[in-house]
């Protein structure tokens, strides 16, 4: 099946100086956070590749550049095992009829 | 959506692809965003 997620920066770690896209993204529910994270490398990489980046920044891409968050209650966060399939992570901390809302910061 | 990215991401051999739009409305099925 296929999970539907909204990935926005943290409001508290992400600053005003760095990448802070919100991005809007289906797949398959048994990818991991890990395969997210990379993903997230990997678009902010070609993104800053196209206004100047070093070249050969693609093969350093990386899971564990950045740190993937879900909101909990009474506005915490909580970080995610990169284990975890978002399956999982929709099952045991959203559970709600909409879009998972997910949140990245730089490791 | 005009236009969907598509990107194939492999980490121990697990190969998913993620679809990604610049815009919620139209491509997300669960809940249409106002």
């Amino acid at each position: 099946s296929e999970i539907e997620l909204i990935f926005c920066p943290h409001p508290l770690l992400v600053g005003q100086q760095q990448y802070s896209q919100t991005r809007y993204v289906k797949t398959t529910a048994k990818a991991t956070v890990d395969h997210l994270s990379k993903y997230l490398a990997l678009r902010v990489a070609l993104e800053e590749g196209s206004s100047g980046a070093p070249e050969g920044t693609l093969r350093h891409v990386s899971e564990k550049q950045f740190t993937i968050y879900i909101s909990t209650a009474a506005g915490q966060f909580t970080t995610l095992n990169g284990s975890l399939t978002l399956e999982l992570v929709n099952q045991k901390f959203w559970k709600l009829c909409k879009p998972l809302e997910l949140f990245y910061a730089p490791t | 959506p005009e236009e969907v990215i598509v990107t194939d991401i492999t980490i121990n051999s697990l190969t998913v692809t993620f679809r990604e739009a610049l815009v919620a409305r139209g491509f997300f099925r669960s809940w249409e965003m106002e």
